[in-house]
C-alpha cells in the first residue's frame, strides 16, 4: 500500500543540521497493523509525518500505491491528508475554540462515508462532553477527542502518534480494541507508534527506530 | 508539608457542572515521594492544581505549612508557585518563542538557588539541544525541557503531571532516577501523576483517585 524507498529528513536550522531519518526503506502491507516503538528523538513522528504526507523527504521518496507524494499538486496532497489518511497527533492539534463535537465534524464534512460524530465520542467514551472545549477537558480526554476524530473521518490508513500516552491502562486496552475493530472489521491500515508493550503484542510487525534509522523489525506470527 | 482538607473543586460551564473533585483530604509529608493514579477524567490534575496553587478549591482548603494557600496575597501567591513550586506539565508549556535554555533561565532568574541551565539540560540529555525552540524538538524532548526547567528552580516540591508519558522505557528510567536523586540527595518532596507502573513501585505512597475522589492509598514497605 505505502512505501519508503531511502527516505531522509534533514532538518536545516542556520548552520545546524539535525537528520531525523536516515535512507529508510519500508513497506507498508495494505490491511497490516504496524507498530513503530523507538526512543526519544529517534526518528518516529518524522517518519509518520512523510507517510502522511504532512513532510516532504529531503531524500528519496514515499510512494502512497504508484504515485510519489512528491508529484502530488498541492491540492492533491491536501486531499489525500483529508480522506485517505486519518491522524492521531502526538500533540492532538484540536482547535481550540470547537467543541468536541465541532472539532470532529469539521473533519469529516469532506469525507466520503464518515462515522456519526455522536458515535465517534461514544466509542471513546466522550459523547457526554460533547459540547464542552478541549480547554475543559483532561489530557487523556482531549487525546480521546483526537482519536475520535480520525476514526470518524473512516479513512483507509490510521496513523496515530501516541495514542495512549495520556491514558491510564484501561482506557488504552480500550483503545486498542477499538484499533483492533478498525483493521479486523473494516479493514484498515494501522500504523501507531507507541511506547505501550501491550499494542506492540498485537501488532503484525513492530518496526525499531534508533537515531534515524530502522535498527530491526519484529513480524508476530500470531498477534 | 501540605494538607488538602475536604477540598472540592467544581467547574461550572453555563448549566453543567463537573464535580472534578469531591471532599478529598491527604496529607503530604516532607520529603516524600508520592504517586498519583487513576483512570483519565479522575482529577488528577485537578488535584496537583491545587496544591500547585495553579488553581483553587470551591469547597476546603488546601495548605502549605500553617499557610492556608486561599488567604495569601496574589502576589505571596504568586511567589509559591515560583520558588516553592517546580511544575513538569501535562502539556509542557514551553514558551514557544525561547530556545531550550532560555525557556529554562527566565524560570529560574528569580529561584534562590538554581542549578545551571546547561547543567539542568544535561541532566535530561539535551545540552547539546540548547539553543532549539521547541517547535523544533520532538515530543519526548519537549517534555524533557519542561523537566529541566523544573529541576532547575532547585524548588522545595517537585509536581510532575505525567513526566514520562512522551518517554520511552529508557528515557523514562533516567528520568525516574533524577527524580530518586532529588528526593534522596536533595530531600525533596515529589509529587508524580503517572501511568508508569516503575514509578510506583520506587514511591513512598500511591494514592488512588477514582471519578474526584481518593479510592485507596498504598504505602510501599520498601520501595
Ligand atoms: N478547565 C476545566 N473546565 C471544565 N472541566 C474541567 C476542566 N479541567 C478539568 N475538567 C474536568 O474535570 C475532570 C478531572 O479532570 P483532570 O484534568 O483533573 O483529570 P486527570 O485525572 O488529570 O485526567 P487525565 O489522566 O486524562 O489527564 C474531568 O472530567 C475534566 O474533563
Ligand atoms: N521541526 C523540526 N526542526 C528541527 N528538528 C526537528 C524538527 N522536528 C523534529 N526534529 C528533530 O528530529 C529528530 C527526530 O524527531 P522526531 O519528532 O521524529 O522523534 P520521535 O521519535 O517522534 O521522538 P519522541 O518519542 O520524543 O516523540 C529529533 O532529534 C528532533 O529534535
Ligand atoms: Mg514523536
Ligand atoms: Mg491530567
Amino acid at each position: 500500500l505505502l512505501r519508503l524507498a531511502s527516505a531522509s529528513r534533514t532538518f536545516q536550522m542556520g548552520e545546524v543540521a539535525v537528520v531525523a531519518l536516515r535512507n529508510v526503506t519500508l513497506d507498508i502491507y495494505e490491511g497490516e497493523f504496524l507498530v513503530m516503538v523507538g526512543p526519544s528523538g529517534s526518528g518516529k513522528t518524522t517518519l509518520l509525518n512523510l507517510v502522511g504526507g504532512m513532510d516532504q523527504p529531503t531524500e528519496g521518496s514515499v510512494w502512497y500505491r504508484d504515485i510519489d507524494l512528491a508529484t502530488l499538486s498541492t491540492r492533491a496532497l491536501t486531499r489525500y491528508r483529508r480522506e485517505t489518511i486519518g491522524f492521531v497527533f502526538q500533540f492532538y492539534n484540536l482547535i481550540p475554540n470547537l467543541t468536541a463535537r465541532e472539532n470532529i465534524t469539521v473533519a469529516t464534512e469532506i469525507s466520503q462515508d464518515p462515522l456519526d460524530p455522536d458515535e465517534a465520542l461514544r466509542l471513546v467514551g466522550l459523547e457526554p462532553r460533547r459540547d464542552h472545549f478541549p480547554a475543559q477537558l483532561s489530557g487523556g480526554e482531549q487525546q480521546r477527542v483526537s482519536i475520535a476524530r480520525a476514526v470518524a473521518k473512516n479513512p483507509e490508513l490510521l496513523l496515530c502518534d501516541e495514542p495512549t500516552g495520556a491514558l491510564d491502562f484501561s482506557t488504552g486496552k480500550q483503545l486498542l480494541w477499538l484499533l483492533l475493530q478498525m483493521k479486523n472489521r473494516l479493514g484498515k491500515t494501522i500504523i501507531v507508534i507507541t511506547h505501550n508493550v501491550a499494542i506492540g503484542e498485537v501488532a503484525d510487525r513492530v518496526v525499531r527506530l534508533r537515531s534515524g534509522e530502522i535498527a530491526e523489525t519484529h513480524v508476530n506470527e500470531k498477534p
